[in-house]
């Protein structure tokens, strides 16, 4: 899991049975006590592996979205929900945003990238693991799961702050200037989760980054949500076509629009080999 | 209940803010103090287990 901190922007995001949603209400109290308000929410998630093990309000996406609406304030007036669907039932993308009349600080030319990976090749998602009684910090077991599965490669100029669990996961924050990435890895054999996430420009090369990602997990099944506050989110097409040769077959993409919020797109994919 | 292992697959929240006071914004956020940060990471039950920090951004680490 991880917490991104900018004077004017929070990103949390958090695996398990962590109740994320619950964090709003002291953020926005904080938040007020440095003469800062709240002008736009944006809620993101997959389709969980183990839903019923989800606490209240992550019980549903309906429950989530309720409990949304509840909590921002009412000047964030441009709400919109939608679950973006998939070929496959199991891999849906669920969005809320919230947005106020006050334009936040857009930048047109920035945009998300949210990849899911399951399935992971079984021989690399053991790089993960901890060798047991290794006599090793988190950070230190973190810092050689970096440099052993070469996700220091993936951006070579970021500053890398990494950390391995125990018995196994890792995860990972990059930030190169005010750009962030993140990794999550849950790498046990049958529910094997990787997530990669970045914030770029829509004129950067994403190919690399996608290729790189790619040979670190070569997941079974993987998903690629872009979102972008202009309305011109071409990069998904950038992404098919970086991520089609390296042995993965787009099987669905959906577009979708939020108010004051841009596009999203959602793709999924899945290897040649399945 | 059906025997499950770890989710895997994360919730993200990104929350965007504004200020009457510009002279805020060099630091905002910035400025909450550890402790608050804390006491919000202890609502959604996880907690810090690693950082850093550069001039645009503080990046955490969390358990879970």
């Amino acid at each position: 899991s991880s917490l991104f901190v900018y004077p004017t922007k929070i990103i949390i995001k958090t695996c398990g049975t962590t109740q994320l949603l619950k964090s709003i209400i002291p953020l926005i109290h904080y938040a007020h006590h440095l003469g800062l308000t709240l002008s736009s929410c944006r809620y993101t998630r997959g389709s969980f592996i183990f839903p019923k093990a989800q606490p209240f309000p992550h019980t549903s996406f309906k429950d989530e979205v309720t409990y949304l609406q509840d909590t921002i304030p009412p000047n964030l007036c441009f709400r919109k929900a939608s679950i973006m669907p998939s070929k496959s039932s199991s891999h849906s993308w669920h969005v809320f945003t919230a947005n106020s009349h006050m334009p936040y600080d857009h930048d047109n030319e920035l945009f998300t990238m949210e990849i899911c990976m399951t399935e992971l090749d079984p021989i690399l998602a053991r790089k993960f693991f901890r060798r047991p009684d290794d006599g090793k910090s988190g950070d230190s077991a973190g810092k050689e799961m970096t440099e052993l599965t070469g996700i220091n490669e993936i951006n070579p100029d970021a500053l890398i702050c990494d950390f391995a669990f125990d018995p196994c996961g890792y995860s990972m924050n990059g930030m190169d200037g005010d750009w962030y990435s993140t990794i999550h890895v849950t790498p046990e054999d049958g529910f094997s989760y990787a997530s990669f996430e970045c914030v770029a420009s829509v004129n950067s090369n994403m190919g690399h980054v996608l290729r790189k990602v790619l040979q670190i997990f070569r997941p079974g099944t993987m998903s690629i949500s872009t979102t972008c506050s202009g309305y011109t989110n071409d990069t998904w097409t950038q992404m098919a076509s970086a991520v089609e040769p390296l042995g993965l077959k787009r099987r669905s993409c959906t577009m979708d629009q939020f108010p004051e919020a841009g596009t999203v797109v959602f793709q999924t994919f899945t290897s040649r080999r399945k | 209940m059906a025997v499950s292992g770890f989710e895997g697959f994360e919730k993200r929240l990104e929350l965007h803010f504004f200020g009457d006071d510009p002279a805020m914004f060099p630091l905002g956020l910035r400025k909450l103090d550890f402790e608050s940060l804390e006491q919000v990471l202890e609502a959604v039950q996880c907690s810090v287990v690693s950082a850093v920090g550069n001039s645009y951004f503080d990046a955490y680490v969390l358990s879970e």
